[in-house]
């Protein structure tokens, strides 16, 4: 057929490296790229520019599978926010918190990271700026016994959603891993029952590593969903795609700016797009 | 590891006659996958396999008993070469205080790496300024007033919405009254792509003169780490980088294509959230890190 162009390997190499670029990581590309040579074969794909299309497609169908909203039922829901460090999860809980009154519920926060300079103050200011009650301790306190007394307080103060900010830590610091399931107990023993999410946030400027970190937070404590921060920079946050394909995580959220309003509902069809801009 | 998996290759190749560059081609599949999946940036790892395929094919690989070791060690080398020689130091001045600028993206360790520094420079006996320019995101001012607490450091503090040039220049001020050996100044993180943020650095560094601007860069970062320190570079000329959360698991490739684009050293890397926890870059030990 005259005009079109036909799908050769240099085309499907500069698609490689779009997604490489990407932060989809090497086995989700060839994986993707195989599956497209294997439709090429069967003669089922042959025009260049539906190439992009395809690819699209099947990252779109990885995302979507494991899509779900925010839970919260009819008495106290409990958000744990957990993450390595920096990677945004104070800010997001800021920002969740005042998303969340603007849609009518009752929230108050937790702050559970009682190691980190200043970090309770952080979030003590964040639940100023969105109207929100902050349970704190001292520096150093441990960090289940404020998860106990923000339940306490949720409780007594009828809220819906309690969020819960947890310290920074690496997802090898076996220690750090045995507190955050601490915490997690907590919970659990509290709450029996109850609609919880443990909401891992990732840095959309982190590469493969994100991989890892998913793979262990995961293991201590069930994560039932993502917020990926920091999308308003140039990194893409492709290494979601491979969460999705191994893990079946998906994202809930993504973070999109330093204020209160800059936090977004994972949309998969923007995401695919914004890819390949 | 790289060199099983290049040993698996080439015995392979070998099993059909001796080797020929194709071959090696086929070897240097595996050096890019493991450079790639160690997180060097696509481009950087097109350039670096070329050159490594150069070396190869000239070194007598082809003839070799075992030439996916020499192939490894070719790699291990080249490496090693492009990281740079080992501790380069921060020259401190005489005669007046030497200025420090830590800059670099949200989150990246700026503010922890400011104390850890204050605490290396007291233990060699200068007398050490942080200063808290990060007068923007929450409680930034406090998280560094109070590593100085816990440092028995100075720190020039500010108030949430101080003009960031002001402050840095009220902090060489005081650094020049006080006779202070080190200053470091905390900048707030921002995206390389904020143009008006990016300005406010420049004006820092118009009004200061930093002695050396610091590029602090989390080694967890992704293909993203050449365009962020490409821009930093260009639009500041950094002295040097400083990588942190090096304690995780990450491969740390970002550490190859920060030097590979901006051509500046690596000067140490954050091990951990303590205060001490902060070394000399070693190029060999990340060599060995990327490799797997
Ligand atoms: N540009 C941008 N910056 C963000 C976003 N989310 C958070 N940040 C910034 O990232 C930095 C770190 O945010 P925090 O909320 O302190 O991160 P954290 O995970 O709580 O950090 P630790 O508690 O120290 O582990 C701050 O400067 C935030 O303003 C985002 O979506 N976009
Ligand atoms: N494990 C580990 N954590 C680190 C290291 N360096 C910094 N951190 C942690 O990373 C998080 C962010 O550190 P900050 O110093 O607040 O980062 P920042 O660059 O000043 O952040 P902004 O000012 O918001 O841009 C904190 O939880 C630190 O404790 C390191 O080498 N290893
Ligand atoms: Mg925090
Ligand atoms: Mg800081």
């Amino acid at each position: 057929v005259l005009g079109k162009k036909k799908i050769d390997d240099a085309l499907l190499d500069e698609i490689e490296e779009l997604m490489i670029l990407s932060d989809l990581g090497v086995e989700t590309t060839s994986r993707i790229i195989s599956s497209v040579q294997e439709k090429v074969r069967r003669n089922e794909l042959d025009d260049a520019s539906l190439l992009k299309k395809e690819i699209k497609e099947q990252i779109r169908a990885i995302l979507v599978r494991d899509s779900a909203p925010l839970r919260y039922g009819t008495s106290l829901a409990v958000y744990l926010v957990i993450g390595v460090n920096g990677v945004g999860k104070t800010t997001t809980i800021g920002k969740m918190a005042s998303m969340l009154k603007s849609q009518g519920r009752k929230v108050i926060l937790g702050a559970a990271d009682t190691f980190r300079a200043a970090a309770a103050e952080q979030l003590v200011l964040w639940g100023e700026r969105a109207g929100t009650d902050v349970i704190r301790h001292k520096s150093g306190a441990d960090p289940g016994a404020v998860v106990f007394d923000a339940i306490a307080a949720a409780r007594a103060r009828e809220q819906e959603i309690l969020i819960i900010d947890t310290a920074g830590r690496l997802h090898t610091k076996s220690n750090l891993m045995e507190e955050l399931k601490k915490i997690n107990r907590v919970i659990e023993r509290e709450l029996p029952g109850e609609p919880r999410e443990v909401l891992l946030v990732l840095d959309a400027t982190t590469g493969q590593n994100a991989l890892s970190q998913a793979k262990l937070f995961n293991q201590a404590v069930g994560v039932t969903g993502i917020v990926l921060t920091k999308l308003d920079g140039t990194a893409k946050g492709g290494i979601i795609v491979a969460i999705a394909s191994e893990l079946g995580i998906p994202v809930k959220m993504v973070g999109v700016g330093e204020k209160i309003e800059d936090l977004q509902p994972f949309d998969p069809n923007e995401f695919v797009e914004a890819l390949f801009d | 590891s790289l060199s099983d998996k290049l040993e698996k290759v080439f015995k392979k190749l070998k099993g059909r006659g001796v080797l020929n560059e194709k071959d090696v081609d086929e070897g240097l599949k595996e050096v890019r996958m493991a450079l790639l999946e160690a997180d060097v940036n696509f481009k950087v790892v097109k350039d670096f396999v070329q050159s490594v395929r150069d070396k190869s094919v000239g070194s007598g690989v082809l003839d070799s008993l075992t030439p996916g070791q020499q192939v490894v060690k070719i790699v291990y080398n080249e490496l090693v070469g492009l990281m740079g020689e080992t501790v380069t130091r921060i020259a401190l001045v005489p005669n007046r205080p030497t200025v420090l600028m830590m800059v670099g993206l949200q989150g990246s360790g700026k503010t922890t790496t400011t104390g850890k520094l204050g605490r290396m420079f007291k233990k060699g006996g200068r007398k050490v300024l942080l200063v808290a320019a990060d007068t923007q995101r929450p409680a930034a001012i406090d998280q560094l007033v109070t590593l100085g607490k816990q440092l028995n450091i100075d720190v020039e503090a500010s108030e949430p919405g101080d003009d960031p040039v002001e402050v840095c220049k009220r902090g060489l001020e005081r650094a020049n009254r006080g006779a202070y050996g080190v200053v470091i100044l905390d900048t707030a993180g921002r995206l390389h792509i904020d143009d008006s943020l990016m300005d406010q650095l420049s004006s820092v560094k118009a009004a200061v003169k930093p002695d050396e601007i610091l590029f602090v860069a989390d080694s967890m970062t992704g293909q993203d780490a050449v365009k962020v320190a490409k821009s930093f570079d260009e639009k500041l000329d950094i002295a040097g980088v400083i990588l942190t959360k090096m304690d995780g698991d990450a491969r740390g490739g970002a550490a190859l294509s920060i030097r590979a684009v901006t051509g500046k050293p690596i000067k140490f890397v954050g091990m951990g959230e303590k205060l001490d926890a902060i070394e000399p870059f070693f190029p060999d030990r990340v060599a060995s890190r990327i490799l797997g």
